[in-house]
């Protein structure tokens, strides 16, 4: 988008198109252009390129999280489930915050909690065995709520402070799963720990990453968002709608398929991105 | 539903039979938005109004009592011949069949490796599966489990790589009397040059009868950006929506089929290895009209 001196018709229109082709969606990119086209009447922006900035300073406003919230891993002892629609990078990222969070001074312990899908677990123990992380694992078929109680149990015994939870991905559409998820939760909360909610989206995806955030956090709560794959082409600027809708802010995005390929959230160069 | 939305332009309009080109064009507007809300690519709706308007400016719906039915069934009409028909899966010359997957991470290769290996089989085929995913942790112990559940044969040599794998896979099915040789590849990036090389080297070594893209029908506007660079790179013979199961509107398939101009063969409608179906062109249409 080349800084024009002029705001014309065709800027308006380049603007809205950038925000569509990044999944925006049309609601809320239609929401942005009305109040920036207050603000330019009302006076603001002589150039195009103050334009731009209005609008990327909007996007980015969009996406603070609001004031007072309580940190993701406090110090106490915490649960994190990790939760998704399938296939979208949970067990990667699992792997990904753990290591994070262990090399900056915590005590992990992780949790295969996907009994479901085949080499689900395998695929979290090889993870684990990678980062020299400690995994909770059992049969495939078993219950993933003993798994988390398990975990809950062995955090406790031997000073683990915090507990990354892998579940099986689940369409949000499918009644028996969310319950599950519902009774997953409803075992963390009765332990008495912080329980923390990370729901994972995929950067590639359309409008449907509002129905399932909405899905997800209406049965579950959501604390934070990862985004993942980043690094592709995909501009995942479905966030805005979500982080809006959920008041949940994105606290890392997933870069690459390797352990490392982890970001803590930058919103400006997240909005940045999206005008590159 | 979109009829609805337009029923209340016209009706707003109130003028039956009299409709000028600007009142078409306050209907389109509505169709532009229902296949924005569905994930159509932006691009690949803007020409698809121009061909709906096309038809929309004529007397059968400018001079109709009841133009909402008009252009909805016009625009039902394009979408369903832009979809086309449910595209058959090909066969080679001579045994084995060789059909690869390929496509992004996470969007149902492997899962879709499985069910295609026994829909053949219970066609009477013998397939094969090849676990052709060297990096992604128990990738290849995934595709075995599902070979194992289904009792179907999986080849897995660990340290051989992809290309080489694969043209062994064809040599061995061949000598085992084998009818397909399905490729699970490791899921890529469209912008990853060594990885896109691989699959164009895996094509170059076994010339499969069958390049399936296997797409999430979740994927929004980068889906034209992905079919685009696999076709070019590699060439793609078919595309395999997954995750039809949800409700997600889909309008990535019909992004890709406009772009590629590649039939869409097979759906995924679950997580099981009997959740494939055919295709069904009227269905996804009705889907992506919400
Ligand atoms: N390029 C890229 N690939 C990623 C990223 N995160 C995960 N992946 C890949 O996406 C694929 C799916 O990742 P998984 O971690 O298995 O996803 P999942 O959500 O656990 O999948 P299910 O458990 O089957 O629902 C794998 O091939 C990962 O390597 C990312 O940030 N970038
Ligand atoms: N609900 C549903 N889930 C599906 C469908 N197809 C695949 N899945 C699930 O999607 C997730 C990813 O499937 P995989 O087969 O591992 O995907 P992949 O493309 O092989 O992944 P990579 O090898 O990492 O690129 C798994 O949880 C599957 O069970 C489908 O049609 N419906
Ligand atoms: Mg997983
Ligand atoms: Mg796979």
């Amino acid at each position: 988008l080349l800084p024009r001196s002029e705001i014309t018709d065709d800027l308006w229109g380049e603007l809205e198109e950038t925000l569509i082709a990044a999944d925006v969606g049309v609601d809320t990119t239609e929401r942005l252009l009305e109040r920036l086209r207050a603000r330019h009447a009302a006076g603001e922006f002589g150039t195009g390129k103050e334009l731009s900035r209005g609008l990327q300073e909007e996007l980015a406003g969009l996406l603070r999280p609001p004031d007072g919230r309580e940190p993701l891993l406090p110090s106490d002892l915490t649960v994190v489930l990790t939760v998704g629609v399938n296939g979208v990078g949970k067990t990667t990222t699992v792997a990904k915050l753990g290591h994070h969070w262990s090399r900056s001074g915590r005590r992990v312990l992780l949790a295969a909690g996907d009994t479901f899908r085949a080499a689900g677990t395998e695929q979290l123990a090889i993870w684990a065995d990678r980062v020299g992380l400690p995994c909770v694992a059992a049969q495939r078929g078993g219950d993933p709520g003993a798994i988390v109680f398990d975990a809950i149990a062995a955090a406790r015994a031997r000073g683990f402070d915090v507990v990354v939870v892998d579940t099986a991905g689940r369409l949000h559409t499918k009644t028996n799963l969310m319950e599950e998820l519902r009774k997953i939760r409803r075992i963390v909360d009765r332990q008495g720990v912080v329980g923390r909610v990370i729901l994972v989206l995929d950067a590639a995806t359309g409008q449907n990453a509002v129905v399932q955030a909405r899905s997800f956090a209406s049965a579950i709560g959501t604390d934070a968002i990862v985004v993942t794959k980043l690094d592709g082409t995909a501009r995942g600027g479905m966030v805005f709608s979500v982080v809006r809708e959920l008041g949940a802010p994105v606290c890392f995005v997933g870069t690459g398929e390797k352990v490392g390929d982890l970001a803590e959230f930058d919103s400006e160069a997240f909005v940045a991105a999206l005008f590159a | 539903a979109l009829s609805d939305k337009l029923q209340r332009v016209f009706d707003q309009l109130g003028r039956k039979g009299k409709l000028n080109e600007q009142d078409v064009d306050r209907a389109l507007r509505e169709v532009r938005l229902a296949l924005l809300e569905a994930d159509v690519n932006f691009r690949v709706v803007r020409s698809f109004l121009d061909k709906v308007r096309g038809r929309a400016v004529g007397v059968e719906v400018l001079q109709s009592l009841t133009p909402t039915q008009q252009v909805v069934k016009i625009v039902h009409e394009e979408l369903m011949a832009l979809l086309g028909e449910a595209g058959r899966l090909a066969t080679a010359p001579s045994p084995p069949t060789a059909i690869m997957l390929l496509g992004l991470q996470g969007s149902g290769k492997t899962t879709t490796a499985a069910k295609l290996a026994l829909h053949l089989r219970k066609q009477g085929q013998r397939p094969l599966l090849v676990a052709a995913d060297p990096y992604r942790p128990a990738a290849v112990t995934q595709l075995e489990m599902l070979g194992r559940q289904l009792d179907i044969p999986v080849f897995a040599r660990p340290g051989v790589a992809p290309a080489a794998l694969c043209r062994d896979a064809v040599a061995e099915a061949r000598s085992a009397g084998q009818t397909h040789v399905i490729f699970d590849t490791a899921g890529r990036l469209h912008i990853d040059e060594q990885l896109m090389a691989e699959v164009a080297e895996i094509r170059q070594r076994t010339n499969p009868s069958e390049i399936l893209l296997v797409a999430d029908a979740m994927t929004g506007q980068d889906a034209v950006k992905v079919a685009e660079e696999f076709q070019q790179r590699v060439g793609i013979t078919g595309l395999v929506l997954t995750k039809l199961d949800g409700d997600a509107r889909g309008g990535a398939a019909l992004s890709m089929r406009d772009v590629t101009g590649v039939p869409i063969k097979l759906i995924g409608v679950g997580e099981r290895p009997d959740a494939l179906e055919l295709f069904h062109p009227d269905r996804l249409t009705s889907r992506i009209l919400g």
